[in-house]
């Protein structure tokens, strides 16, 4: 464990605790979409299910654990709780993330590390969570006006997706035969999705004002 | 250290 990698872990645990934060006290998931929430819930259950056959350390299961149950919990607040429900904005989030799904898994059955059942899924959920942000993104450019705290919740995953280019190019160095090109393609890829919506968070926030992206 | 087939960043 590196610094960078704490930070990114840290910045990616704040980024969930914000959006439950949001949902749990104002009662309300307006400006999320909830199509990246259920792609991020698939991505960790095809990830972690090495969890029940290999063990790294009680910081790795804790932190799995949590990713499961507060992604799990995040869609069900926004599917099925009588007040968060309504607030959601369904006809905006009309991103199809089913034709994401499809092509992330096609990928993974023709690039992996080793063809077993475990490896392909978490090379799945790599590509998968790669892309996932997508229909988030939409609809913040949708709805232009993006309250603070989505904007933050966006923020701190992209600052989580930046810490761990520099964990990895850190490992590069400091580890012996340490290199990973789908995980770091896939990091990559997912990063650069954010820049533009990055380029406008720093503008507001420099002129502090609220945030509005380009229609 | 990273063992083979086993993934320890989340």
């Amino acid at each position: 464990m590196n610094i960078f990698r704490l930070a990114g872990d840290m910045s990616h645990l704040f980024s969930i605790l914000l959006l439950l934060l949001k949902i749990h006290t104002i009662k309300s998931c307006a400006g999320v979409s909830l199509k990246t929430q259920e792609l991020y819930a698939l991505v960790f259950a095809t990830r972690y299910l090495d969890i029940f056959t290999g063990y790294i350390s009680l910081y790795n299961t804790l932190m799995k654990m949590f990713f499961l149950w507060s992604s799990f919990t995040i869609v069900w607040y926004m599917r099925y709780h009588n007040v968060v429900r309504r607030s959601y904005d369904k006809d905006q989030d009309t991103f199809r993330h089913y034709f994401l799904i499809l092509p992330c898994f096609i990928l993974a059955l023709l690039v992996h590390e080793k063809f077993t059942f475990l490896e392909v899924l978490w090379t799945f959920s790599l590509y998968l969570e790669a892309v996932a942000i997508l229909p988030q993104l939409v609809l913040l450019q949708r709805t232009r006006n993006v309250d603070n705290l989505t904007g933050h919740y966006v923020f701190f995953l992209g600052a989580y997706r930046s810490f761990y280019i520099l964990n990895w190019i850190y490992r590069y160095f400091t580890e012996q035969n340490y290199y990973k090109w789908i995980t770091w393609i896939s990091g990559l890829v997912q990063t650069a999705l954010y820049a533009d919506f990055f380029y406008y968070y720093v503008k507001s926030w420099r002129n502090s004002e609220r945030l509005q992206l380009p229609a | 250290i990273d063992v083979e087939g086993v993934h320890d960043e989340l």
